[in-house]
């Protein structure tokens, strides 16, 4: 299996590549790629090697655009996947807002709350249902994927409903860990790891 | 100067050991902060050396408390950096409310928008003000960083604006790239590259 450190460096591989398809760069070597990104060149190769069978040529290495092309395969940007979100609050709401998913192949395809003034809105025509539909809706919509921008304290309780209706991978915005099944996985987002990188910059 | 990589696990380390420290393990070795986080024990090491003077001792490693209080030190959370933040929309309320960012030493002094509507509201006592009085109030209050989450199309006007105003960190949730000089740093925030790790999960 790839490691979690390796699947969250191709999509910088993969904005990189963008950027030098558009400037016209027809080919670009794993060296290039690692001085760019600051990256250690031994480590960009391997993991390069996960998404293409291709081994870059010696001296000019891979076909830009194939690279890209192969990395949104494995990244599945190709194919989509219905997500529902839990907790229309301020994040949740941005996060529905948000255009950049798409791209990536994630559709946010139902938002769900327990607060009543929120049920039967749209934001940009993602509907917000009650919490009583979250398993009917999920099992129609086969959706495997949760979003879960509520308070902690709520967060295992919402996850233990969601468990219980199919769901097998939860993106979790509450500061809070989550006891799920070994099935099931589940990556914590903490904004606050990536403010210590800028408060390093600002010793 | 240590690289972008190693800034981003320090935090995964302070987590994992504060969770070993209150369960009252006395010592933690890097072997097993490499395999509890699924990483390197080489690269363990290495980071380790960054925030430590003292090498772990063989058999038992590092005094978990001492290594978590280094850790902390090296990456600023026991001083407090002030920050502004420009947009108070969806995103900007959610920064605003979120209390993670405290504990690491981020405080959030003043917020900005150009929305009539929004100025001389209070969220969680911080002051939303016009946008004439960014330059004036971030001199006064020597604020280094700010954070952006404005519509990718304003984005570039705003952080102008900022340099202008002697800002020196910028923290950018808007998916644009941002112009900058060389003194400036940019951390550009992408929510979409942590889903690459979920959606690859579901495949
Ligand atoms: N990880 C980060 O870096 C980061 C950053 C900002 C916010 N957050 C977190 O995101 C979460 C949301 O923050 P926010 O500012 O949007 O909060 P908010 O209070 O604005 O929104 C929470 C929403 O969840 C709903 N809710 C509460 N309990 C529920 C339940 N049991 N079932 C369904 N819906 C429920 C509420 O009705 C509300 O709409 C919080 O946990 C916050 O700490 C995390
Ligand atoms: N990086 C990510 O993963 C991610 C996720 C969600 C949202 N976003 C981005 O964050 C940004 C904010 O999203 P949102 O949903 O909160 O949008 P929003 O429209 O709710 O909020 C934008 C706010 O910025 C203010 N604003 C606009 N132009 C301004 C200017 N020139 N000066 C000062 N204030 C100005 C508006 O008045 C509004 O209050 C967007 O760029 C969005 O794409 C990024």
């Amino acid at each position: 299996r790839i490691s979690i450190h390796t699947l969250k460096r191709l999509p910088r591989y993969h904005q990189y590549l963008l950027e030098q398809q558009h400037s016209g760069v027809q080919k670009v070597s794993a060296k290039q790629i690692a001085l760019a990104l600051e990256l250690n060149e031994v480590q960009v190769r391997k993991d390069i090697q996960y998404v293409t069978k291709s081994p870059g040529k010696p001296k000019t290495g891979h076909i830009t655009s194939t690279l890209v092309y192969e990395i949104e395969t494995f990244l599945g940007y190709h194919q989509t996947n219905h997500a529902c979100l839990i907790g229309v609050g301020h994040l949740g709401k941005a996060l529905l807002n948000y255009e950049g998913f798409l791209e990536k192949g994630l559709e946010i395809s139902v938002a769900f709350d327990k607060d009543e003034t929120k049920i039967d809105q749209s934001i940009k025509q993602i509907k917000v249902l009650p919490m009583s539909q979250l398993r009917p809706i999920c099992n129609r919509l086969k959706i495997q994927l949760a979003i879960i921008t509520v308070p902690s304290e709520q967060a295992q309780e919402v996850t233990d409903l969601l468990i219980e209706s199919g769901i097998k991978a939860i993106w979790n915005f509450a500061p809070t860990t989550l006891v799920v099944p070994s099935d099931v996985f589940v990556y914590q987002e903490d904004l606050s790891i990536s403010f210590s990188v800028v408060s390093h910059h600002l010793q």
